[in-house]
């Protein structure tokens, strides 16, 4: 199964959910491949995987200079490959705009993988251009990070409309895995109300599972370890693992 | 003096930075003008401005269909006029790919208004695309919000190097204003650790004044006021005023 977790909104929690996420099912003994889809490159530095230019990465198999398989690495977890990327890839969006089917490049590329994993999890960039449109015509479901304050919720709308849009024009099922509240600082009244209108608004599409800032998750990647590794028994690590638990149980029962 | 609020890194606080300074220069008895440089908007809904499809906003300005003074809005404070911007303003990154000079659509823009205002306040996008590229080369100067974080030190010697390559390759000033560490949360060590790093490395470079995480900057947009109207004493309305001062000093001294 495919998933993409996106938001435009900057720094709401995406690449800390597709790192910790791709991570806790791992330990669950499931098969997973973690794909970085952003020139950040963040969930690659997430494990220690830095791309500088011209080193194997996501950019030379969506621009079919290498194989996919010759450009995904083992992690530190068993169970848990990473397809990573580097600044390589910001060139990918202005060579893709004249390309044939440029909207299904990283679908067609992911396609011969399905089968040697069971979750593939794809991190996109605070954006809704090609490389986000990529991610999200090559899923089959997204998965919303929400950071619980303003900016974040008025966003949403725009971001929902736009998997409505991807549905239709690229047929692609683009389903709503979940929105998930992330960085919850339960203190702030501020929190409780984003909170408290999501899950009135969205009901069942909310996650039950919530992400409590917890400094650890933001340390962790300096480490260059996924939570998990870094501090298990942290709030943070806690409400990963439980993510994860609860994202089988929902996949379990589509 | 046209000074553009940059970073690539997601929710590092650029809208928040480019709304609050605004604001505290127009109280100190400066005349400025915020442009939202951002098809999210943010900076726009932080005033109360929500432009839908089709309403006068800065896509009008730079597709020439409207003239810029139609576009310009007062604000709620005497001495702040704001340009604000809504999704219309996607269709421009599509759209000047094939213009010429797509880099300076901007920077021509704003030419006509540097007489009406002593600071002219851009935001831009979390991306380094053709959007952030125009906000990069209209600007005299540059001001880098950085999370006290390991992902957004990670994303800064990239952002330097790109300004860099726009003073090169497109002859704009592009002149550091100054790194702005923001969402500083004091009882952290990570955050100790950041801003020790950073003052270490960039000295003068960087700002003394820094951002505290605070509630109150988060709440100040829902309700559609800037913090120093909505919370003055909060420590948040206070950091952003001195910022003020200190920034005033230093564009004095140049
Ligand atoms: N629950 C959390 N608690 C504490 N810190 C967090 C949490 N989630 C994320 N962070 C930190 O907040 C910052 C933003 O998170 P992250 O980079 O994962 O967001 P993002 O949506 O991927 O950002 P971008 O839009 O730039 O891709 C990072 O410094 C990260 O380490
Ligand atoms: N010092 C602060 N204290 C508390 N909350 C803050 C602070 N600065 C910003 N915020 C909040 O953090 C979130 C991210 O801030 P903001 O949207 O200004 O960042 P940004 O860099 O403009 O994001 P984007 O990359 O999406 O444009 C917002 O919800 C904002 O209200
Ligand atoms: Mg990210
Ligand atoms: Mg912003």
């Amino acid at each position: 199964m495919i998933l993409t977790v996106a938001n435009q909104k900057g720094g709401v929690g995406k690449t800390t959910t597709a790192v910790n996420l791709a991570a806790s099912l791992a330990v669950a003994e499931r098969k997973v491949l973690l794909v970085d889809f952003d020139p950040q490159g963040n969930a690659s530095s997430a494990f220690g995987l830095n791309r500088q230019f011209g080193e194997p990465q996501i950019y030379h198999a969506l621009m079919g200079e290498l194989s996919i398989k010759d450009t995904i690495v083992e992690s530190m977890l068993p169970n848990l490959d990473i397809l990573p990327a580097g600044q390589d890839l910001i060139g990918a969006e202005m060579e893709l705009v004249h390309a044939p089917s440029r909207h299904d490049r990283l679908r067609s590329l992911l396609g011969v993988l399905r089968d040697d994993y069971q979750f593939i999890i794809i991190d996109s960039p605070p954006s809704l251009g090609l490389l986000t449109l990529n991610a999200l015509v090559a899923a089959d479901e997204i998965l919303v990070p929400l950071q619980a304050e303003f900016y974040a919720m008025e966003g949403l709308s725009h971001l929902l409309n736009t998997l409505d849009q991807v549905r239709s024009t690229f047929h692609a099922p683009c389903k709503l895995s979940g929105i998930l509240l992330t960085l919850v600082d339960r203190r702030t009244r501020l929190a409780e109300q984003v909170c408290a209108d999501i899950r009135s608004y969205f009901g069942d599409s909310v996650f039950t599972t919530e992400i409590p800032r917890n400094v650890r998750l933001a340390e962790a990647p300096s480490h260059a370890k996924p939570v998990l590794l870094y501090a298990i028994k942290s709030r943070g690590a806690q409400a990963y693992l439980e993510l994860a638990s609860e994202f089988i149980e929902r996949s379990a029962s589509d």
